[in-house]
């Protein structure tokens, strides 16, 4: 999900 | 989980760790700016809200928890703590919250995934971590005679910026889909703020000498 990616990193 | 990353979040515990022991152990905060502290104790604030709502990893879990704790805890032995705050430069840490905080929410109105509470202030808290090193160069240059573990904490926030990008390159490469202008674009800003410093703390590296700062 392109949308949410970075939302994986702190 | 990529090497960069990983070694980006260890390099800014590590920054983190360095900050506390200067303050814990040493009992000073000379040269440490607490707009830059209360900024990130607000960007942590503000991005970690999804604590409560998403699980990700215990890893992620608990390094959002570190980060939290330990901006929070900064700020409270900076303003608090009754040795501690003795040493903090009052009159020469005068750059103004808001000065950053407001331009950074406007824009986080402007500029955002979708328009909820939350996707906001996330947004808000990627710029706003962007810049909230500004009051801790600002007190560098004018303090100038920076000690050593001052100077080590600044290099690690820098190097730690220096690794996402890495890791976001790996990423792009790696990954199917993964393009994130508003991180990119915000943490490209953040690292390229620390490259006068980077270019005198090698300087001082290369010389054997304290890091000094040109006036």
């Amino acid at each position: 999900n392109p949308k949410t990616a970075a939302k994986d990193e702190l | 989980m990529n090497i960069f990353r990983l070694a980006g979040d260890l390099t800014h515990l590590a920054s983190v760790l360095v900050l506390l022991l200067k303050i814990h152990t040493i009992k000073s905060c000379a040269g440490i700016s607490l707009k830059t502290q209360e900024l990130y104790a607000i960007v942590f604030a503000t991005r970690y809200l999804d604590l409560f709502t998403t699980y990700i990893s215990l890893y992620n879990t608990l390094m959002k928890l570190i980060f939290l704790g330990s901006s929070f805890s900064i700020v409270w032995y900076i303003r608090k703590h009754k040795i501690v705050r003795r040493s903090y430069d009052k009159d020469q840490d005068t750059f103004r919250h808001y000065f950053i905080v407001l331009p950074c929410f406007v824009l986080a109105l402007i500029i955002h995934e979708k328009f909820t509470v939350r996707e906001v202030l996330w947004a808000f808290s990627l710029y706003l971590e962007a810049v909230a090193i500004l009051p801790q160069l600002v007190l560098l240059q004018r303090t100038r005679n920076i000690d050593n573990l001052t100077g080590q904490y600044v290099f690690l926030l820098g190097a730690y910026r220096a690794l996402y990008i890495l890791n976001w390159i790996y990423r792009y490469f790696t990954e199917p889909h993964f393009v994130h202008w508003i991180t990119w674009i915000s943490g490209l800003v953040q690292t390229l703020l620390y490259a006068d410093f980077f270019y005198y703390y090698f300087q001082s590296m290369k010389n054997n000498g304290k890091l000094q700062l040109p006036a």
